[in-house]
């Protein structure tokens, strides 16, 4: 299968997201 | 009891692999033992946003204080040199000047998180030393003779880091750190 690649801006951008609080 | 593994959250992003969170912290007395026994699992996750909310309720590396590790590695890989993921492989060691420990993390955590290695399965998990003249930072993979495989780890962790041009880096295998039995 794929593998899931993220960049660290989008992973930064995500710890702001409600869910990761 | 094994705990049952993480699962991807609504609406959360999934990572490639799940991984633990653990911590450690060197204790008085008993050297031999008390590696293992030091170990604690903070945590597993799935998810992006399952992993931020770990990270935000930890102390940041650059505010521990004594000789205190955290570890981040694939669930199953314990931390041990002696894991049957680790046995055969190494790590890349980077000896950070104090103040850099939480920037630097950050930035190894992330690209290993978001699969920028491009190493398929090697990747094992990252360590985060606080000591107390330096910090040191290593990446374990699994398969210490893989010469290919260890150069392009040591080409990401160059660009992701962003670290000073003179910033020495060491492969050491695990064989060699169970022969010395005194890693840092």
């Amino acid at each position: 299968g794929s593998r899931i690649f993220y960049e660290r801006n989008f992973l930064m951008q995500c710890r702001n997201s409600p869910l990761a609080k | 009891p094994p705990r049952p593994p993480p699962k991807p959250g609504p609406g959360e992003h999934p990572l490639q692999y799940n991984y633990g969170f653990w911590y450690s912290r060197k204790s008085q007395g008993n050297k031999s033992a008390s590696y293992d026994a030091n170990l604690k699992l903070i945590g597993t996750f799935a998810s992006v946003e399952q992993f931020w909310r770990h990270y935000c309720h930890i102390a940041r590396p650059s505010d521990l204080n004594g000789h205190t590790d955290y570890h981040l590695f694939k669930e199953g890989i314990r931390p041990m040199w002696e894991d049957s993921a680790n046995k055969n492989g190494g790590k890349w060691i980077i000896r950070l000047k104090k103040g850099l420990a939480s920037r630097c993390w950050e930035n190894l955590i992330m690209a290993m998180l978001g699969e920028q290695f491009m190493v398929g399965e090697e990747i094992c998990g990252a360590v985060i030393s606080i000591r107390y003249a330096e910090d040191i930072l290593s990446l374990w993979n699994r398969t210490a003779n893989d010469g290919v495989t260890t150069a392009r780890i040591r080409d990401t962790l160059k660009r992701v880091l962003n670290l000073p041009p003179n910033t020495v880096m060491e492969y050491k295998t695990h064989v060699d750190s169970i022969k010395d039995n005194s890693s840092f």
